[in-house]
């Protein structure tokens, strides 16, 4: 679903250059579930950026499904985002204009899906994580713990084949945070695959392995606890 | 330094209201460092925002530095914001058309603290959180926990009695986190006081207390273990 081929990628150039990843080399397969952990700027959220489209590498490949994402035009990149990768960034990134309920509700609208089958589903989602009595709140007005819920709510609807979750559990405390890397681990035994960045070792050892980062560089990938 | 008696508050009214928190009465004496814990949306954001003036409670009263809030003025409430309280906020709140040396400088400028020598200052406040390499940098070119050290580097500098930190190491790694709280210990210990949202059981242990909210009320007080 997902290969890294000795990707790098570098911020600015001559004696301003930041190396913030790379190279790295790595696969993720259908079913997968991939922790990754590492100090405070050592790389974790630029790999998910690279990984999900939403920047590119400086030098070597990154690919998803198969197909070099330097390949697509942006149309074509625009509709992998939309429909094949789901998101939680570590900033969040939620409308402050719309509810809950509809920033769930947006990628699938995006995407044609009738509104009130996009409102069903949303809904839906947020149940799962016990938000179903805020849908009609916005994001202000929700705690920030809730603000990351929905975020997560939004990352899981549509039929997405990789999860991208960056630090989704940081503003969650304990017993929602196992709530959520429950629901994670259920949708990749159900088929999807995903890149976890955390820095809770409890909630790497959900997943199947567990890659460290260390200054943009892969220094261990071992595979996680058995559960 | 900080006494809650019975505060409440309150969002909307009538049958939309919802109680955030309280009422919940509570005292934090010089030198003290108190840890609030507690599940998403228990109101642990709400006490804080109470207690740095940065909101009302619909009931009850919050005193600083035996000062009732309610009594202050606009003038004499943003004095004690921009002096005497230090905020790390959940979303962080950094400027992002400032360097990060210069969101640090910022409240000393603002209370007429001469430019270089609040450049000075801030600069060895982002030394102490390991960021002196990157006081040039804007906040977007800066990585997650980067970003939430430079706004605890920020909560630090000035003369303040009272640091209120919501969630302040949720997006950093251990060794770091621990560092931060080391240092907020340490504040402590050299007379300030401290009130830190965590979900951390470990960087709870720091404190001197730990209060346990849930649904906006306070169900447990008790010491931190013996460190
Ligand atoms: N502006 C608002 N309007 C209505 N309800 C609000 C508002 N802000 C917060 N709330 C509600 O008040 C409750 C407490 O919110 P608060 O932000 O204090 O929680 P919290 O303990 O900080 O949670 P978290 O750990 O998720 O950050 C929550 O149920 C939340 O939905
Ligand atoms: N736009 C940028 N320009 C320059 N340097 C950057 C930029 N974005 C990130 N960096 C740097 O690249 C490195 C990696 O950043 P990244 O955000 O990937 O770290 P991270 O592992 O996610 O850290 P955290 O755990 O703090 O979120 C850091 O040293 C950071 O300062
Ligand atoms: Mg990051
Ligand atoms: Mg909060």
């Amino acid at each position: 679903i997902l290969r890294f081929e000795a990707a790098q990628r570098v911020y600015g150039s001559g004696e301003h250059a930041v190396t913030a990843l790379g190279p790295v080399s790595l696969t993720v397969g259908a079913g997968e579930l991939l922790a990754i952990m590492g100090p405070s700027g050592s790389g974790k959220s630029t790999l998910l950026g690279l990984a999900g489209a939403l920047d590119q590498p400086t030098a070597g490949r990154v690919l998803v499904q198969g197909r070099d994402l330097a390949a697509l035009s942006g149309h074509a990149l625009a509709a992998l985002r939309r429909r094949a990768v789901g998101y939680v960034f570590q900033d969040l990134n939620l409308l402050p204009g719309l509810t809950a309920l509809e920033n769930v509700a947006l990628p699938l609208e995006l995407d044609g899906v009738a509104l009130p089958e996009a409102r069903e589903v949303a809904r839906a989602a947020l149940e799962q994580v016990k938000l179903g009595g805020l849908a009609a709140r916005f994001p202000d007005d929700l705690s920030g713990g809730e603000q990351q819920r929905v975020a997560i709510a939004r990352a899981f609807v549509g039929p997405r084949v990789l999860l991208l979750a960056d630090e989704p559990t940081g503003a969650l405390d304990s017993v929602t945070g196992e709530l959520v890397l429950g629901q994670l681990r259920a949708a990749c035994d159900a088929g999807r695959s995903a890149v976890l960045v955390t820095h809770d070792a409890a909630h790497a050892a959900w997943a199947d392995r567990v890659l460290f980062l260390r200054d943009g560089r892969l220094v261990a990938d071992r595979p996680a606890a058995v559960r």
